[in-house]
């Protein structure tokens, strides 16, 4: 069985919060080591990869591996039913067709206890290789949101350019075009607000904007957000979760033809 | 002509 109590409940609202909008269903695999999901948006574009390690939930028991069968859209309403401070307690027995979900605010006055039924989901798993990334972007997550929704407003595409002075996104559409800049930041003062880059070699590609958009949801899960970029294969975006794991988005790019 | 890519065209299944 599983039983699987997080302190801090508002990480998993928030990472169901980020997902809704780019998956629908998704397998959430449990096992010793933690909770994983991987999955795909339906057009094949995106892939959400979330890594929940066992040191996220206190405590944390899973006796055999247990593939929980999740609809995210109902996922969201009932965690809608916990408050921000709540402990969250999963719990599902073997065979999962239900998840228990208990909700627990800090005062203890208060047990709220659901159950959702689980689907059979056939998920086609890919591969993702290990790759060494020509070009690195650490920077402020508000900073990454602001720029892509602002990006959105002038056209479906967004170019990122990065060279070692700095980092540049640009949209060109009917109406006009914009950019925004990011110098890299000085290596004393590491605030979250700072951007560095690590290149290889300079690197442009292009993708739709509204999956950044979309990624960018998981802003509230991390101060820093880092984008990985190796042309021409999918670019990676990813926000740590603490010390406990990462939610990561892979991005096939656009190419002119 | 900007094609968008799929990500199948990167990674194999499992």
């Amino acid at each position: 069985m599983l039983e699987a109590r997080l302190p801090q409940g508002a990480v998993l609202k928030k990472i169901v919060d980020a997902i809704k909008e780019i998956v629908s269903d998704a397998n959430f695999d449990c096992t010793d080591s933690g909770i994983t999901l991987q999955a795909m948006d339906s057009s094949h574009v995106a892939l959400v990869s979330l890594l929940l390690t066992s040191e996220a939930f206190d405590p944390y028991r899973c006796d055999r591996n247990l593939t929980l069968g999740i609809n995210i859209k109902t996922l969201v309403q009932i965690l809608k039913c916990s408050g921000n401070d709540d402990v969250i307690t999963l719990r599902a027995e073997e065979p999962a067709d239900t998840l228990a979900l208990v909700f627990e605010p800090p005062s203890l006055e208060r047990i709220s206890e659901y159950e959702m039924k689980l689907m059979d989901i056939d998920n086609e798993r890919l591969e993702i290789p290990d790759t060494a990334y020509h070009a690195e972007i650490t920077m402020a997550a508000s900073e990454f949101q602001r720029i892509c929704r602002d990006m959105q407003t002038l056209s479906e595409s967004v170019t990122i350019e990065a060279t070692k002075e700095g980092v540049k996104f640009s949209a060109e559409g009917e109406l006009g075009s914009g950019s925004v800049t990011l110098k890299q930041g000085g290596s004393i003062d590491s605030s979250a607000e700072t951007t560095t880059i690590e290149l290889v070699q300079p690197t442009t590609q292009t993708f739709s904007v509204k999956y950044l958009v979309n990624f960018s949801k998981s802003t509230s899960l991390a101060g820093q957000v880092r984008l990985a970029m190796t042309a021409p294969l999918p670019m990676l975006v990813e926000y740590k979760i603490s010390d406990c794991g990462h939610l990561r988005f892979f991005l096939a790019p656009k190419i002119d033809d | 002509v900007v094609l968008q890519c799929l990500l199948r065209g990167f990674f194999q299944n499992v």
